[in-house]
């Protein structure tokens, strides 16, 4: 068992700091296992250092870095124990647009291998869809589904 | 093996009969706060065997039947079809497509159905298992996931790499 | 002691049914207490019907709906205990434009009262604030301050 | 009563002095992920004598002194000036303007000025209990303050009401 769960956090581990670099542009992240380190039950700290930054735990980051922080380490597992398909539901909201184009750029490629369904408020994780649904509620407390295009969508969508 | 289509009829706010078609690439789903869009993502989970209602957002199971609104009145059964392109051969099944179908009553009982042959949960949940489809592989990613995944103590972080392992 | 529960309890109740018809454009809340109502340790349920749906219990709504109550629920309890200066910051994060819209108007209202600092990404938010201050950080690591214009932003700001 | 300006120095990533103007309705504060945005609202809770490092986002009280990054080493002190106006008598201290200052050290001090004067800690508070601008009125609402009231338990909610009456 205990040899499964290292090398297992060896994989996630790289994967993590390869996709908080891809993610932020830059810096770096690593996984740190708490003391003892060899202890059957010791935990997995996340320290992180967003580009021009320094070093530091992932509780004195901010909102938007914390999210991409954590898409990163899903995105890890992911990459470790791959499924066929993925729904993501909004996980982009707390990014600003760089970052937001950075995680886009990223799900494009990974789509190539792994179906993507994401449910998002960002133009530019929208842009980079293959297909668009449009979900609209009328005054009857029902959904209703229509085919969009990126044109259809107003200019100013978040 | 990727998604084809998901048909939803009944199922919380989808109170007509509706069909999404995926592109094996990336499919977006926007629109307004309460709209559906989320509904649309347990619609997924809840065929494919979801027994949790935490993860449903219910607190009953019969919360996924549409419950009417100020103009319609409520239904008696929510169904939702999952199909699946098994080319690859990806589910241990001798089919190219699969089709997972689940219908809720507001007895509190399921049906299931696999390629329209009525089956047991467990048999829908032995299949999507051997695919890595199973309820904790971080398929779906649900709304709060991320608040979550960020207040995990670092004993809770290491259970995340155990079930990945 | 009591006494002075029920009084805030009820004066709360009705700021929080008028805060969330205002945001929500329609649609009605309460505050139930849970049973025994009279008990000194009773809950606050919070039961909540957005515009054409039924009533449910806040568990219920979708992100954008609970995180709206949410702040109406908040709104209410300023209204009872006023303050000289509020800072919010982004609490308008999951909210669609047209939710967005009607929370930044009744900021707006407020605001004749109540001083504002108000962080946030969101375009309508920014479009009804007397001041706009842009942070940025370059490459090390500090952060400056610019004052904006609304005409400084780029058009598609969330 | 309304806020003035605030002036910042060494405090998390102000590492430069920095001054922010208000005016009495409403101001806006943008930028991207990471710029600063919320380290101005935690000044401004720093100042009017936070002591709780969760409401900071710090680990220990030093954490508020800017760190250093890639390109500038660490700094001893962080100050905080926050300039309230005072002409509607809110602060029961007769000046129609009035400065709260903070001073920070590595070694976890803390100085407390008002108008300059040297103050300790519990006059800035009391201060500001009378304004009703104390710890829990609301007056500062973080970023995970809406993620923190939806996950109240009824109990809890009652609690907010209780501190309201
Ligand atoms: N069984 C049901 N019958 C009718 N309405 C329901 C049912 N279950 C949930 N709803 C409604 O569905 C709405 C939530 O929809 P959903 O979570 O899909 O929204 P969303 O599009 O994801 O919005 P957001 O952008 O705010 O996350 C709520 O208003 C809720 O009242
Ligand atoms: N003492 C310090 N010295 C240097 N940098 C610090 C210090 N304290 C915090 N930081 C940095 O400040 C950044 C967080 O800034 P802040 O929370 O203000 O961002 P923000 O503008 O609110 O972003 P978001 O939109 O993501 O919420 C983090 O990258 C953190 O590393
Ligand atoms: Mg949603
Ligand atoms: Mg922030």
């Amino acid at each position: 068992i205990s040899a499964g769960f290292t090398t297992t956090y060896d994989l996630v581990a790289t994967q993590f700091a390869h996709y908080f670099t891809l993610f932020f542009g830059g810096g770096d992240a690593r996984l740190e296992l708490t003391p003892p380190e060899d202890a059957a039950t010791s935990g997995i700290e996340i320290m992180a250092r967003p580009p021009g930054k320094r070093l530091q735990s992932l509780a004195l980051l901010s909102g938007g870095e914390r999210a991409l922080t954590a898409v990163a380490l899903l995105f890890a597992l992911l990459k470790v124990r791959p499924v066929p398909f993925v729904v993501l539901d909004e996980v982009d909201a707390a990014l600003d647009e760089a970052n937001v184009g950075r995680f886009a750029d990223a799900l494009r490629e990974l789509a190539s291998g792994t179906q993507f369904v994401v449910v998002t408020h960002n133009r530019r994780t929208i842009e980079r869809a293959d297909t668009i649904y449009g979900v609209t509620m009328a005054e009857d407390g029902v959904s209703r589904l229509l085919s969009l295009r990126l044109s259809d969508l107003p200019p100013d969508l978040n | 093996m990727h998604l084809r289509r998901l048909e939803m009829q009944g199922f919380k706010t989808f109170a007509t009969r509706t069909v999404l078609e995926f592109t094996p690439g990336m499919t977006a789903i926007v629109g307004p706060n309460g709209s559906g869009k989320s509904n649309t993502a347990d619609a997924i989970r809840w065929v494919l065997g979801e027994q949790n209602n935490r993860n449903l957002r219910t607190k009953r199971s019969e919360d996924v039947i549409f419950a009417g609104s100020t103009k319609r009145s409520s239904l008696g059964m929510a169904e939702v079809t999952l199909v699946l392109d098994n080319s690859g051969g990806w589910l241990p099944i001798d089919f190219s497509e699969v089709s997972i179908s689940r219908r809720g009553y507001r007895s509190g009982e399921s049906e299931y159905l696999i390629n329209n042959t009525r089956v047991r949960l467990r048999d829908v949940l032995d299949l999507l298992l051997k695919a890595n489809v199973a309820q904790d592989s971080y398929a779906i990613m649900g709304q709060n996931m991320i608040e979550a995944v960020l207040a995990l103590k670092p004993e809770e972080r290491r259970v995340l790499i155990e079930e990945a392992a």
